[in-house]
């Protein structure tokens, strides 16, 4: 497994 | 004119305590409803929130919204002179400004100490963060929770969080071995037993436990955290702060290759 990001969850208000 | 004084310093000081080895500059956005946070550590593994509700200060004035681009590192320089017993004061008077005033007051008002930090201009990455309802939300002792993250850190970098119905399950693998620690639901009188789960449906995830383990700096701030999951979601680890508000980690999960 690799670590995600918030970004892979979370977008950009 | 932007000034906010909280009557309990500490609180202040325990809030940067707990995020200052996750993130080293932040933008504090002051408002009339209080001030808010928002910051990712360099790796964007992690994201902290923290809001404080105008009405938890003792006095709150906030003209015109403001951003202050602050060096925490600078910030828990500045705020190590105020004494535990101390209130604190944030305040600017200028529409743009370069530095943000402190003044420290102990309870006798016999010692007033007053700085400025100098203020950086950041640019800010702001998150949209959804509003999500959790499927598994875990409330528990924050220091409860703190010790399980310690412990099992020894053995393995990783944590995989399951839970049903009747309990929360910490599991972990390592190159000398592996265990688990499991807690169940628990209606205890006292705060340190006490286990809250409201599960709607099952979850299971795998988080880095170095993360967890630096949000459990916030350990002081509050008697309980809230651990909330859902499948494919950051978690969600809530430190509420009595009346003033609360500070939020987020933490994305290990994910298939």
């Amino acid at each position: 497994m690799k670590q995600g990001t918030i970004k892979n969850f979370f977008g950009n208000s | 004119m932007f000034e906010a004084k909280l009557q309990q310093g500490v609180i202040f000081k325990k809030i940067v305590d707990a995020i200052k080895d996750l993130v080293k500059s932040v933008n504090i956005d002051a408002s009339t409803s209080g001030l808010s946070m928002q910051a990712m550590d360099s790796a964007h593994v992690a994201l902290v929130s923290l809001k404080l509700n105008e009405n938890g200060f003792k006095d709150y004035r906030c003209d015109r919204p403001i951003t202050l681009g602050l060096s925490i590192e600078n910030l828990s320089k500045i705020l190590k002179c105020a004494g535990n017993d101390d209130t604190i004061t944030l305040q600017t008077d200028e529409e743009e400004p370069s530095s943000l005033k402190f003044f420290f007051e102990n309870q006798q008002a016999s010692k007033i100490s007053e700085f400025s930090l100098n203020l950086m201009s950041l640019d800010s990455e702001s998150l949209g963060i959804p509003d999500t309802d959790y499927s598994s939300v875990i409330q528990m002792s924050s220091a409860e929770f703190s010790r399980i993250c310690k412990e099992l850190s020894s053995i393995s970098e990783t944590v995989e969080i399951e839970t049903s119905k009747e309990s929360v399950k910490f599991s972990v693998q390592g190159d000398i071995g592996a265990g688990s620690i499991t807690v169940k639901n628990n209606q205890s009188d006292k705060d340190v037993d006490r286990v809250d789960l409201q599960i709607d449906q099952p979850v299971k995830l795998t988080f880095a436990l170095r993360y967890l383990n630096m949000f459990n700096k916030a350990v002081s701030l509050s008697s309980t955290v809230s651990l909330n999951m859902s499948e494919e979601n950051p978690l969600m680890v809530e430190y509420k702060i009595d009346d003033l508000g609360s500070l939020r980690f987020y933490l994305a999960p290990k994910i298939s290759d």
